[in-house]
């Protein structure tokens, strides 16, 4: 047994939940927010058996994309006094997946 | 140190989390969001010594219990053309519960 | 690769994210509940490279502190028999730290 931790966009969650359901596969979704963008995102926890695990991440892959996001920096990016905030494109990833080992998994 | 990460019905979460703290366990509770049914569920996060794991498991069980839910599926679920969409019964358990192993554990 | 959990108070959280990512490190904030004062608390998921994890703790040693938090206790705590609530003061640590071991990170 797995515990696949998948950090996901927002844009993707449903997606993502939709075609785990009809694959079979049982998953959580948690409501979650980027250090970095400070927007929200959402976080998917999937216990799965070792065996499945490439076959959740195919899933993963086939859901979640990458997109580009126009952010307006708030410290000054540019050189020289006056600082003019204009937004940079910054590349927000299909998802970012951890694997833990689990030691036991029970069902009550 | 293990970290016990269950996943239980938001009926059962007031009565589990004030179990644990009468037993002396620290706990924190997350709101969460079932991949199949897609209702509201919460996932504890408890982090306990080795030698208690088992104590915390029957805490879960004797807090935590399963339920019938109707749910009226969304894809035709009977033969033929016109679609009656009717409730089916699911079992939802009383808790999924994974232990995942805790390299270090730090208070500051 | 490690996941590092740390429940930190809500006060200290837009504190640790900014460092973080001052620092080049990647977080992920969820909003939790403790199980005993009940209160709003934050946990920030955090997956490191292994030879990084001091860092990312003194970062949060920098960032979170403990404070005394005064509570009414529901039950009776005094002798006697009338009960009168009065607050009694309840440290709270500046972070709850679990450091767990990741089999496989992906970026998709
Ligand atoms: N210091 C920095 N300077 C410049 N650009 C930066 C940056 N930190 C992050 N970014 C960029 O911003 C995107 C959004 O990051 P955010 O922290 O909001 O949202 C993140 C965060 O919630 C989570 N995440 C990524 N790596 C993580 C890690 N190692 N640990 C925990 N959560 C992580 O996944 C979301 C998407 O991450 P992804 O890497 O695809 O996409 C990132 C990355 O392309
Ligand atoms: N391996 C795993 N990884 C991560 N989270 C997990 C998990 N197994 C269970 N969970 C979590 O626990 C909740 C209760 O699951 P349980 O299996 O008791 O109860 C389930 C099960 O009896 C049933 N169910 C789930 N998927 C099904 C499917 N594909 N077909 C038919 N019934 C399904 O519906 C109930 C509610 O499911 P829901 O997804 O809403 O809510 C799930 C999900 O949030
Ligand atoms: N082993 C563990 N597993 C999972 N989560 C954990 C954990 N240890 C701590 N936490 C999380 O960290 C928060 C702060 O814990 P701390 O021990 O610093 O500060 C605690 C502690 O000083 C005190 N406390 C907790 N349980 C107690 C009890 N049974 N009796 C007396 N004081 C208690 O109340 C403060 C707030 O506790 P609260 O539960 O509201 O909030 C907790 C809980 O959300």
């Amino acid at each position: 047994m797995k515990l696949i931790i998948a950090v996901v966009q927002d844009k993707d969650a449903p997606k993502l939940m939709d075609s785990l359901v009809r694959a079979g596969y049982s998953a959580t979704k948690l409501a979650s927010t980027g250090g970095f963008l400070r927007e929200g995102n959402s976080t998917v926890l999937i216990g799965v058996d070792d065996d499945v695990t490439e076959k959740v991440i195919d899933i993963i892959r086939k859901t979640c994309r990458s997109r580009e996001q126009l952010v307006t920096p708030i410290t000054p990016v540019g050189p020289g006094e006056s600082y003019v905030p204009y937004p940079v494109g910054v590349v927000v990833g299909g998802a970012t997946v951890f694997i833990l080992p689990v030691e036991k998994f029970l069902k009550i």
